[in-house]
């Protein structure tokens, strides 16, 4: 059976503006703006505090309409991804 | 076999590290891997930097905080600086630091072990002991990609024989950008545990991070060669350690959680580390080489030793390769003599081609061929290749059972790379989506020629007969260089390539970290006097490999171009030369021949087949013949039949004056009537048919006069929800289905008179004749800034309400 899918509060957000438009666009919809993803420019790690940690399906909210800002390429909420040791 | 007591450390375990060196003065014991040999050159892996990406790193460890760099080092899952692990009573977060300890452990310390680089820098990013996502994953192989200079992964999705999956888009990303820019544009090091569930019957080609082009897969193998409990077989794997096995096997020693040692690390996780460390060596050597010339030089130096294996076989270019072990134990001191003298590979090449998108079908127990002509890309000067390194094979398949199918693909030069076999364990009936498998059995043949991929699906449980597997589409993704990798460095891979073994009774020096340290010696003049290869001749050789030989003893294959290997037996589309005793090409698509010649051929290349008449290979068959797969011939139709499928009587065209009735060519029928079988003449069609297959009104090929096509009937009007449409392509007119929710309409799109039960008219359209409660200003403000309204997926939601209220 397939693994059912687990919603975290993270998402990576492509915003070409910039950082300064990246820290206005994670406070306008409820964002802690983490910082680029390592080397990937343009790319953001947004995590929102009031969104349930862990949930197997994507909670709706203000924070949602991220995702349809003309501002934002591309927005990911983050799933986990069972990973093991070896 | 060698024997190694002159150097001795003090620390404690170091007697325990079997796969180092031999302690045992009595036996002889195996150190293949020659680490011993990279330190008396004077090799520890000073100024390179690795890190481990794992749960953590124990920094205080007394074995690992000399090296320790806090540079090298992240937290990802606390968003801070100090990896130290978080501390449990299972130690379950002891693996990062036991595989740091395999790289970089402090040397004659008195404490633990001796690190394989005991001189290189050591760091650790703690991503493991907490949720991980794509974001965890690109963070954490993007770490400071100008400073660390080798990343060490030892995870991956669940090895349980029944997942596949691999990075998601930023990991992708990151690992892009770390090859393209990391290293200052040399391009990070990625190495990767090849897999654990050989138990499971996994395959690490399920693995996308083993399989990436840009990670360097690490398999393992005991002590005396033999395939550990936990491997995995696949074709991505580049190199092998050793690391331990069933109970009874010797395992591996390292630093352990809360400053200890342990004799008991096990699995492939002590592999990864193992070339984590070897590479160290050789970025030390030679700091300038590529992320590819380190791939270059694992399968250059990379050898089958004594390990076991039914499957070790040579490609054309002479290297040795397994599904186990790819192309053997990573030799140390070969890699750092190579890397020494190494001159940069030419710029890497990608050539693509897909195959037409269109549905093929998989028969159970039936072996299904796609060929693929590729010119490598010879046309385009930027994506040309003609060596090769690695190849990609995406696939894009539907299956009612994943775990049924196996996956080949064959070479121009007729390599078979298993790219997947059965999993038992597999289930799944998700198939393969844009999955791309990767071999690295073909590196350095030419790409030019015939590929074939075959697909086997043998149904291991009961299964629905009629629920096919579908091939959709695949694309062949060649990468490798334009012109001889090693042509540039020919001069020093000649007569002066020569590795510098240790005399018998030299005292080995224990190198830098010691008091007396000695530089690494310069060796371009030095005179080779260790063994050759047994396929070597009398005249003897240069180096160790077959293809340092200056004669052979049987057969010489490749020229001085690409390069000379000596070979037991040609490879296929090779004939033997018994006079010069040489490896000849068979004319072009010839498999087996008896000669240059091109009617000399006995058998031809996977997707060519031989034409019986003319003894010569045909891309295909011609006008009046069929393939005959199983044989790979020309088969000759039957007299009716214009082509034929597979067999003779096989029909797909017919002459003039015959038509095709299923897959018989029978005689051509006016129009309105068709050719009845039974009674074998002309019979008439249904009176809505203009032509037919049979008597039924569903029958018809074309309409009658007057009549519409609906859904595979012809009828005089069309039905309610069904509107009046001209037909693409075709003569006659359609009915076509009206919008979702519309009862009548009167032509596509928002054109909707009436509308089902429960849905309201408007606007043209019928949408749902409810009314949100929660339609604020605010919230129609998103719906019409984003014109949801105007989208198909979104009408019903709350459009009406926006639009009374706004």
């Amino acid at each position: 059976s397939r693994a059912r899918t687990v919603f975290t509060n993270h998402w990576a957000v492509h915003i070409p503006g910039g950082p300064e438009e990246a820290e206005t666009l994670a406070a306008k919809y409820g964002f802690a703006n983490l910082g680029q993803i390592g080397g990937l420019e343009h790319h953001y790690h947004f995590h929102h505090s009031r969104v349930v940690r862990r949930s197997t399906f994507t909670t709706r909210g203000a924070h949602s309409f991220i995702h349809m800002d003309p501002k934002v390429d591309w927005a990911q909420q983050q799933v986990v991804k069972s990973r093991v040791k070896r | 076999h060698a024997r190694s007591d002159h150097i001795h450390f003090n620390d404690p375990k170091w007697s325990n590290m079997w796969y180092t060196h031999c302690s045992d003065k009595n036996n002889r014991c195996r150190t293949e891997m020659n680490i011993l040999a990279a330190w008396q050159r004077g090799y520890t892996g000073r100024n390179v930097v690795v890190t481990i990406l794992d749960d953590g790193i124990e920094r205080s460890h007394p074995d690992l905080a000399q090296n320790y760099d806090q540079l090298a080092s992240y937290d990802v899952n606390g968003n801070d600086y100090d990896p130290t692990p978080r501390y449990d009573s299972s130690n379950e977060n002891k693996h990062g630091t036991r595989c740091a300890g395999e790289v970089a452990a402090a040397a004659n310390n008195s404490h633990c072990i001796v690190g394989i680089a005991y001189n290189a820098r050591i760091g650790g990013v703690r991503m493991l002991d907490g949720d991980v996502t794509d974001v965890v994953e690109a963070k954490s192989l993007g770490i400071r990609p100008d400073y660390i200079d080798i990343y060490s992964a030892s995870w991956g999705p669940d090895d349980d024989g029944k997942t596949v999956d691999g990075p998601g888009p930023l990991a992708k990303q990151a690992f892009e950008l770390g090859i393209k820019k990391g290293r200052k544009g040399l391009g990070s090091i990625f190495v990767w545990a090849s897999g654990n569930g050989g138990r499971q019957s996994d395959h690490c080609s399920c693995d996308g991070y083993t399989n990436s082009i840009y990670t360097i897969s690490v398999s393992s193998t005991t002590e005396n060669g033999n395939k550990p409990w936990y491997l995995e077989v696949c074709t991505s794997t580049l190199a092998t350690t050793y690391s331990s096995g069933e109970f009874y096997d010797r395992k591996i020693v390292t630093t352990d959680l809360r400053q200890r040692c342990t004799d008991g690390h096990t699995g492939t996780s002590v592999s990864a580390p193992m070339v984590a460390g070897v590479i160290a060596l050789a970025l030390e050597a030679n700091p300038l080489i590529t992320w590819r010339d380190v791939q270059h030089l694992l399968v250059k130096t990379s050898r089958p030793a004594h390990l076991k294996a039914n499957d070790w076989k040579t490609n054309a270019a002479g290297h040795k390769v397994s599904h186990m072990y790819g192309f053997g134990l990573i030799d140390a001191e070969a890699m750092v003599v190579e890397a020494k003298r190494w001159r940069n590979v030419p710029a890497q090449h990608t050539c693509s081609k897909s195959s037409e998108r269109r549905t093929q079908y998989i028969r159970a127990d039936q072996k299904f061929n796609s060929s693929m002509i590729s010119t490598g890309c010879s046309e385009q000067s930027g994506h040309h290749v003609m060596f090769l390194e690695h190849v990609q094979v995406r696939v894009l398949i539907v299956h009612p059972r994943r775990g049924d199918l196996e996956i080949n693909l064959i070479s121009p030069s007729g390599t078979r790379s298993q790219l997947l076999a059965q999993r038992l364990l597999d289930n799944s009936n998700e198939g393969f989506r844009n999955w791309e498998f990767m071999t690295v059995h073909c590196w350095g043949e030419r790409a030019e020629g015939t590929w074939t991929l075959e697909i086997t699906d043998s149904p291991t449980q009961k299964r629905n007969p009629e629920v096919l597997g579908k091939l959709k589409e695949w694309t062949l993704i060649l990468h490798g260089t334009s012109e001889h990798p090693y042509q540039s460095q020919s001069s020093l891979h000649s007569r002066s390539r020569m590795l510098e073994i240790p005399t018998a009774g030299r005292e080995m020096k224990i190198p830098d970290s010691l008091p007396g340290v000695t530089e690494p010696e310069e060796e371009e003049e030095e005179e080779y006097n260790g063994s050759c290869h047994q396929e070597c001749g009398d005249q003897g050789c240069d180096g160790p490999d077959a293809d340092h030989c200056l004669n052979c003893v049987h057969f010489s294959l490749g020229n001085l171009k690409t390069g000379r290997t000596c070979v037991s037996h040609c490879p296929l589309g090779y004939f033997e030369d018994g006079d010069a005793r040489r490896c000849r090409r068979c004319s072009r698509g010839c498999e087996n021949c008896v000669g240059r010649g091109a009617n000399e051929c006995r058998s031809c290349r996977r997707g060519l087949y031989f034409n019986l008449e003319e003894n010569s290979c045909v891309e295909s068959c011609p006008t009046g013949h069929c393939h005959d797969e199983g044989q790979r011939q020309c088969l000759k139709c039957h007299e009716n039949c214009l082509k034929c499928l597979r067999d003779a009587d096989r029909c797909t065209a017919c002459h003039s004056g015959f038509s095709l009735a299923g897959m018989t060519c029978v005689p051509e029928c006016a129009n309105g009537t068709y050719f009845n079988l039974e009674e074998i003449k002309c019979s008439l069609c249904h009176v809505s048919c203009s032509t037919c297959t049979g008597p039924g009104m569903e029958e018809c090929i074309q309409c009658a006069t007057d009549f519409l096509q609906q859904e595979w009937r012809c009828v005089r009007t069309c039905s309610p929800g069904y509107y009046r449409g001209e037909s693409t392509g075709y003569s006659q007119r359609m009915c076509r289905k009206c919008e979702e929710n519309c009862l009548s309409c009167q032509g596509p799109g928002t054109s909707c008179t009436q509308c089902k039960d429960g849905y309201n008219l408007f606007s043209r359209t019928c949408i749902m004749n409810t009314t949100c409660n929660n339609a604020d200003e605010v919230f129609c403000e998103m719906v019409k800034s984003n014109r949801l309204c105007e989208k198909k997926l979104f009408r019903q939601f709350c459009c009406r309400t926006c639009l009374m209220t706004a």
